[in-house]
């Protein structure tokens, strides 16, 4: 473990915390992608089997529990509990255009044709583009909610954070995983006009707010 | 073949 994979982690877990926090203190998912956050929920559900298959400590097994509980009550939330305030008319990416190519791209380049492994590849490609859906709704409705805006700051800072860590640990411990670092650029790189537009209006006090 | 390092990042 070193800083920058445990603070990636804490980005994460506050930006999982963040979203269930708004939603459920505002009583309102409106901005939010029910559809990103179904795709978040398969990333951990796919990612988290070894739950079962292996400990390797605490932190690593009470992390993934939080992550997958919080991430479904979010789901329920959304498409349950608020579904009133659900904006089904903005949240219209195409989700099968994601999940089908990187599932098969999951069976084609993997570190080994196994189940867990397989499934694990299939959640580090999915994790990498299941932003899109929240991203393509940010730009349908043109804004977002200050507080939505730091959801997606820390989300988008943690793999960040993550890809600092890879360079440390191929440094100090010669650890490499190239589908993990892959991903993990795409995933960064697609939050890249939103960092810049967070950067310069929201920091600055203004709503973000796209050109219509 | 790659020998599968255990997973112990999230």
């Amino acid at each position: 473990m070193n800083i920058f994979r445990l603070t990636g982690d804490l980005s994460h877990l506050a930006a999982i915390i963040i979203l269930l926090l708004k939603i459920w203190k505002t009583r309102s998912c409106a901005g939010i992608s029910g559809k990103s956050q179904l795709l978040f929920a398969l990333v951990f559900t796919t990612r988290y089997l070894d739950l079962f298959t292996s400990f390797i400590s605490l932190y690593n097994t009470s992390m993934k529990l939080i992550y997958v509980a919080c991430s479904y009550a979010t789901v329920y939330l959304i498409y349950m509990k608020f579904k009133a305030t659900y904006d089904g008319n903005h949240d219209t990416f195409r989700v099968e255009f994601l999940v089908v190519p990187v599932g098969g791209l999951s069976f084609l380049v993997n570190h080994d044709f196994s189940p867990l492994e397989i499934l694990w590849t299939f959640s580090i490609y999915l994790e990498s583009v299941a932003i899109l859906p929240q991203l393509f709704m940010i730009s349908k409705t043109g804004e977002a909610e200050t507080i939505t805006t730091h959801y997606l700051f820390f989300l988008g800072l943690y793999r960040a954070l993550y890809l600092i860590n890879w360079i440390w640990r191929y440094y100090f411990e010669g650890f490499f995983d190239l589908i993990a670092v892959v991903a993990g650029v795409v995933q960064t790189i697609l939050y890249c006009d939103f960092f810049y537009l967070y950067v310069t209006k929201v920091l600055k006090g203004k709503k973000l707010s796209l050109p219509a | 073949a790659f020998e599968l390092m255990e997973k112990d990042e999230l």
